[in-house]
């Protein structure tokens, strides 16, 4: 149930 | 030249029996601050972070930045030779390609070195900011473990929610749905056995409880863990390692589809 966000959507590439 | 001594080599056995299942190869970072690592799973839906402080060694001597890549498996494997007892020494030369792991039993009569290829892996760093969280929940590690354990029987998902109450975790499944409300509870006779509710903003999120389950192998490491939430933002379960640093494990929601 529901969509699995991405922990890559919350922090960038530094 | 790299060289860390650890006295109390189970923190490092425990560290990577609390990582090994999230995630499979990693870079360990190190560098005057200390010996750092942070990683992705597979799918991209959580990120660990540990920090073992150089000021918790009893011997650091790190020359210059370096990066060893690891299968934490296999570092895994490595470590399960080293007595809960002995003293690990790691060592590295600049610019080699293997990662040498030393036990020395506590009487010093046993000594065992383990020389391991390091890999190149090709990992993205993420910039994590400081935030502000809606709410901050401190509670006793074993009982958060105890939860996700007991609601995974029930459901595959877990809403949690901080209100004025406390710490509510509810799911539901095929057999019907379940609801753990902690209060917060402060009268108690060591302050690791109090949940301490802090809360600036009521927050309800909705989480997958195989990672929940997966971040509680680190419960060894500390009797408490520190749950960050807010509606923005990766719920953050911090497990402080005595000091030396800690293991902080990020998990992205679910949201309504």
């Amino acid at each position: 149930s529901g969509v699995q966000l991405s922990i890559t959507e919350f922090y960038r590439s530094t | 030249m790299l060289e860390l001594r650890l006295v109390q080599g189970s923190l490092l056995k425990k560290v990577l029996e609390a990582m090994k299942d999230l995630v499979t190869d990693a870079n360990f970072d190190c560098s005057a601050t200390g010996f750092s690592l942070q990683a992705m799973d597979s799918s991209h839906v959580a990120l660990v972070a540990l920090l073992l402080r150089s000021e918790g060694f009893e011997h650091y001597r790190c020359d210059r930045n370096i990066t060893m890549g690891m299968n934490l498996n296999n570092v895994s494997k490595l470590l399960k030779c080293a007595g809960n007892d002995d003293i690990i020494t790691i060592k590295a030369d600049d610019g080699g390609d293997t990662v040498t792991f030393m036990f020395e039993n506590p009487k010093q009569d046993k000594i065992s070195d383990f020389e391991m290829k390091l890999m190149d892996l090709d990992s993205e760093h993420l910039g994590i900011p400081d935030a502000e969280y809606h709410a901050i929940v401190r509670m006793p590690s074993l009982e958060f473990s105890r939860i996700c354990k007991d609601l995974s029987s029930i459901g595959d998902t877990v809403v949690i929610s901080v209100t004025k109450e406390g710490i509510k975790f509810s799911t539901r499944g095929d057999i019907g749905n379940a609801n753990i409300v902690c209060r917060q509870n402060t009268t108690v006779d060591k302050p690791e056995e109090a949940t301490v509710i802090q809360m600036n903003e009521a927050v309800s999120l909705t989480f997958a409880l195989r990672y929940l389950n997966s971040f509680t192998k680190a419960t060894s490491l500390s009797e408490t863990v520190t749950i960050s939430l807010s509606s923005e933002l990766p719920l953050v379960a911090e497990y402080k390692i005595a000091d030396m640093g800690y293991i902080k494990f990020y998990l992205a929601p679910k949201i309504e589809d």
